[in-house]
């Protein structure tokens, strides 16, 4: 309904707005409808201004910066209406080490109040979970459950080599 | 509802039953590629009555079931369990929210017959999907994201775009 | 015909002037996101001669010119020069192979003019294009895989993957 | 032509071949035409065999096992046609630490004919190179590039954070 839709949006825009800087550490951001006359058939748009640039094309942003407002989008979306849990599937991989930082702390938010399992493959994003799963295919094709000792990590990879 | 425990036998790269017991807080499952941690994500959308093969990554349901190795014979069945604590009763129906713990079932023979169950109790695959209903939390929302899919947002139509909120509303 | 120097002023994110120096070898360029990597390879293919902007992640042309930031003003235009060692002078036209380095220069303004220049003099786009024929090295070929596109060749369509080997042909 | 098409093929099936178990540590692959009748219209499938495992199909395959699949489809064109010069875009983003040194291994091959650019986040690949190229953006929204020392790398990421 329209009623409905109208105030989720604005619901999520407010937390686009807040969640857009604290993953960018500055910058802002907001949604906007791309026909604000019709909300049951219009679009959203990310209108997306990184700290220090301008407000610029979406497809001219880099690929961490792309990933980076796509997860401050999700991240609204779940602090409005949380689910009892999250899957995120390597959702951290064009990050780079600042912006990987920053993007735990705030899943550590969103984790007060949803479960989340999350698969990644960066070592920091691993220090910040609070339970590891290892998964291994020692027999080839077979896959198995091992304990991941968080100490041990780099060790491992290493000899995973 | 959150989860506690996933068992998969036969489902994708998993031959031998393997057990997850869930905490609170932020789990991070980890391994080199092509491990099967992907699959786990996608056993949990499948026991969750996931209907498209192709959110799967597979084009036929068959292709769910250990298909073997070059040392293995392949299965005939793969199952999956996922057992949820029910901490918030007032969002389930009234017949499973006297309950402190559900537990479903999905089994998929390769004749093609397929089996489902709540709690051991054979049961729809409907039913099934009512266990998530007014939740968030089908096998369709907002609360997984897997590989790949983060980039479709900024790549999407602004049409597309909008289904995001929608669902969540 | 290997690369040796890029030059670039108010193309993209690099309105000061930038000199990179490339080595034979394995050149690898680091940096965090979103601090200009992938705009020093769109600055290759534009010199080179890239006419889709979409190739180059923008809409209309004048994306590739420097917009300015909250401290600096535009620019009004984007200048971009390559000069390769010309070590292979069997793969170029007849007029160049005599040379041993070949500089191309190409600039666009802001009011839609473009200037095209080898060896800085003036010349056509189709004259910039004709120096990587026959080298299997233009704005198109397969010696460019941008962020991305790798994925691309498991998800294509067969008939789209067959393009890749027409290329190399 | 058609002549030509398929002699090309030809080619890059057997690169395909010897290249995919050097990537993989093992396991096969090849090149199969979908309509070998129609050489001029045909499509080309990739046959995937991980170490270990079965053929199966492509959307089955882990990201990580698809990008390596890509990678050695690539690299075996890069082979056959050497390009005076390739630039590779974060290509080994999705890479473990293993499939990644294996990678770098044979883009040194590559390296012998054609002089490699490539952009990565990849602490390991950024090893193997010959020279780096530091870009940063000191002033927000001005690129600017850095010489950059490889012993300094990891200290230095730190200190960005
Ligand atoms: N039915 C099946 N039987 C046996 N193996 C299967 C089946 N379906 C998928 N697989 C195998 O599972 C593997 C993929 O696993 P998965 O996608 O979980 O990897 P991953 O750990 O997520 O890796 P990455 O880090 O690369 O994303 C593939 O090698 C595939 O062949
Ligand atoms: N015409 C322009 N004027 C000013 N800035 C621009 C222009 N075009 C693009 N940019 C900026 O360049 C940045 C993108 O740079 P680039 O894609 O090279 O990043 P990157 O280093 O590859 O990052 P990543 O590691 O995330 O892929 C964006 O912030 C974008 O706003
Ligand atoms: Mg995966
Ligand atoms: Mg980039």
């Amino acid at each position: 309904t329209q009623k409905l839709f109208m105030e989720m949006f604005n619901n999520v825009n407010e937390q686009f707005k807040a969640m857009f800087p604290r993953l960018f550490a500055g910058g802002s951001a907001w949604l906007e409808l791309t026909q604000p006359n019709t909300p049951l058939e219009t679009g959203v748009e990310l209108m997306i201004h990184p700290p220090g640039k301008k407000v610029t094309r979406l497809s001219l942003l880099s690929g961490g910066e792309k990933a980076l407002s796509a997860i401050a989008f999700i991240f609204s979306i779940f602090l409005i209406n949380p689910a009892s849990y999250c899957l995120l599937d390597e959702i951290d991989a064009p990050l780079d080490e600042a912006n990987t930082n920053r993007f735990n702390e705030l899943l550590k938010i969103i984790g007060e109040k949803s479960q989340i399992i999350m698969i990644s493959h960066n070592k920091r994003s691993m220090e910040f979970s609070d339970m590891l799963f290892g998964v291994t295919m020692g027999e080839s094709g077979v896959s198995k459950l091992v304990s991941v000792d968080i100490e041990k990590l780099s060790g491992r990879s290493n000899a995973q080599n | 509802m959150r989860l506690k425990r996933l068992e998969i036998i036969g489902f994708k790269s998993f031959p031998d039953k393997c057990i997850i017991d869930f905490p609170l807080g932020i789990s991070a499952i980890v391994g080199p590629n092509g491990c099967g941690k992907s699959n786990i994500i996608d056993a949990i959308k499948w026991v969750m009555g996931e209907q498209s093969i192709k959110q799967l990554r597979g084009k036929s349901m068959g292709d769910v079931i250990f298909s073997g190795t070059e040392k293995r014979l392949q299965l005939n069945m793969a199952e999956v369990s996922l057992t949820l604590s029910n901490d918030t009763p007032e969002t389930v129906e009234a017949d499973l929210s006297q309950l402190t713990e559900i537990m479903i079932t999905r089994r998929l023979f390769r004749s093609g017959e397929s089996a489902y169950l709540i709690n051991k109790q054979p049961c729809r695959l409907k039913d099934i999907h009512n266990v998530f209903l007014g939740s968030g939390m089908g096998a369709k929302s907002c609360a997984i994201v897997q590989q790949g899919n983060i980039g479709a947002i900024t790549d999407a139509a602004p049409e597309e775009r909008r289904t995001f909120i929608e669902e969540a509303a």
